[in-house]
């Protein structure tokens, strides 16, 4: 079950001057790591319970931490998947969704199955090991709603796998 | 190149292809043109001197001289224009680089940098910032936010309540910005929008500093006991900075709006596809 109270309590421990300022010693910097982390956890499937009652779709919704830092495992190894997007403001926004994603050309499709413009970028990196493509498209989401887009990796033209089961699903 | 620039509908801004630094930004539905110059410094940390021995620290910062040294005068530069967005990376040393990127539609120019770990091998903590650098003549004032609720004008070397005794040319002048920072004219306005609190100052007139990140060698001896050093190698920080550039009057409702848009940004999740059905019975 989802459980927002950690992360409450965790938020109200860092309320502390020397959490806000960054002034307190390593491991007590790290003990607030430590707390937040712990907190965001049962958040992650509070969130997945209240999406998939909103959507009427029970998925195994994966939050990526990482995206800042250009990685996220499902977006990097899966051909195909589906992106869901929630908008906390009062006003429609659009948004442009930057997703790691491995070399290739992917068909992004809106809640209403249009097919949506995108882009694969690649970045420059240091390590060369490392594949460093993000995909970007730029989404609409309603007031206070989330809108859910479907991506699918093709090869030569053609979808790579069978698209995710499309469900009749609107922006919400 | 002859001409370094990206732009949108909106805004263009231009590089120096000598330097690869950001050289002018322009609003191009108000035909405004700005002459911005933006490089990342580095203050290094006091260690103490003749007029006190008091060390930059976690709670104290105090520079040993008032002129930051560059990071570096050119930063090495790469383009990638695409239909959904253009961006200049900028590296300007192993430890420090930016993305300065536009998207289509979009009235701010985005400015995400990367710094860290900070080296410290010689010995000496130091203070990153990123400082924009403007003609434009702000007589002593800029502007900083208590999160975003009352902005407060700022005077270089002054208290409105006190008859103040500067001391300290630069930290004096620092002042904490929550979400935003601006400089005006009366009729331009330079505003910078941050993703975190960060201290901030305009230790010059035109110009518009933000402190990214620190790593000191020495404690402040104000109780920590410890000094502002991360453990092993060092935290390497990413963070933004949206920049817009308008005239006086209308600027407020565009930073408040976009701030609006960052404070509450979309939060994206992810999924395989193929879920079941479910409802509450």
């Amino acid at each position: 079950s989802g459980d927002s109270a950690p992360l409450n309590e965790a938020m109200a421990v860092l309320q502390h001057h020397d959490a806000v300022t960054g002034t307190c010693k390593q491991h007590v910097a790290d003990d607030y790591a430590r707390q937040l982390a712990a907190g965001w956890e049962p958040c992650e499937v509070l969130l997945s319970n209240a999406l998939a009652r909103l959507s009427g779709s029970k998925e195994d919704f994966t939050f990526c931490r990482d995206l800042n830092i250009s990685r996220c495992q499902l977006s990097q190894t899966s051909s195909s998947f589906q992106v869901t997007i929630y908008n906390p403001l009062g006003r429609k926004v659009d948004w442009m969704v930057r997703l790691p994603v491995s070399k290739g050309v992917f068909l992004v499709r809106d809640p209403q199955g249009r097919t949506v413009d995108n882009n694969v970028v690649i970045l420059p990196s240091t390590d060369r090991q490392m594949d460093h493509s993000e995909l970007l498209f730029s989404a609409s989401v309603p007031a206070l709603g989330f809108s859910t887009y479907s991506v699918t990796k093709m090869t030569n033209g053609k979808l790579q796998t069978r698209a995710p089961r499309r469900r009749p699903k609107k922006s919400s | 190149f002859n001409v370094l620039a990206i732009e949108n509908e909106h805004i263009r801004a231009t590089f120096n292809p000598k330097t690869g630094l950001l050289m002018e930004i322009e609003n191009l539905d108000k035909k405004l043109l700005l002459p911005v110059q933006q490089a990342f410094f580095s203050y290094f940390a006091s260690r103490g001197d003749r007029l006190s021995d008091q060390v930059s620290g976690a709670y104290i910062f105090r520079p040993n001289q008032s002129q930051p040294l560059p990071v570096r005068r050119w930063a090495q530069i790469r383009v990638v224009k695409t239909d959904l967005v253009q961006e200049v990376h900028q590296n300007f040393s192993a430890w420090c680089s930016q993305v300065v990127r536009l998207y289509p539609g979009q009235q701010h120019l985005e400015l995400e940098w990367t710094v860290g770990p900070i080296p410290v091998i010689d010995s000496w903590g130091k203070e990153v910032i990123s400082r924009f650098d403007t003609p434009l003549k702000t007589n002593e004032r800029f502007y900083t936010d208590s999160n975003g609720r009352e902005i407060l004008e700022r005077r270089r070397n002054y208290r409105p309540t006190w008859n103040l005794n500067q001391t300290e040319e630069v930290a004096g002048n620092y002042y904490p910005v929550n979400s935003r920072i601006y400089i005006t004219d009366g009729q331009v306005q330079l505003t910078v929008l941050t993703d975190r609190s960060q201290g901030g100052s305009s230790v010059r007139d035109g110009s518009l500093e933000l402190m990214v990140h620190r790593r000191l060698v020495n404690d402040d001896r104000r109780g920590i006991g410890e000094p502002l050093m991360e453990s092993g190698s060092g935290a390497l920080v990413r963070g933004r900075h949206l920049v817009l550039l308008d005239t006086f009057q209308a600027a407020a409702s565009g930073h408040r709006l976009l701030a609006e848009k960052v404070v509450l940004a979309p939060q994206v999740v992810l999924a395989p596809g193929g879920g079941v059905p479910y409802n509450l019975g």
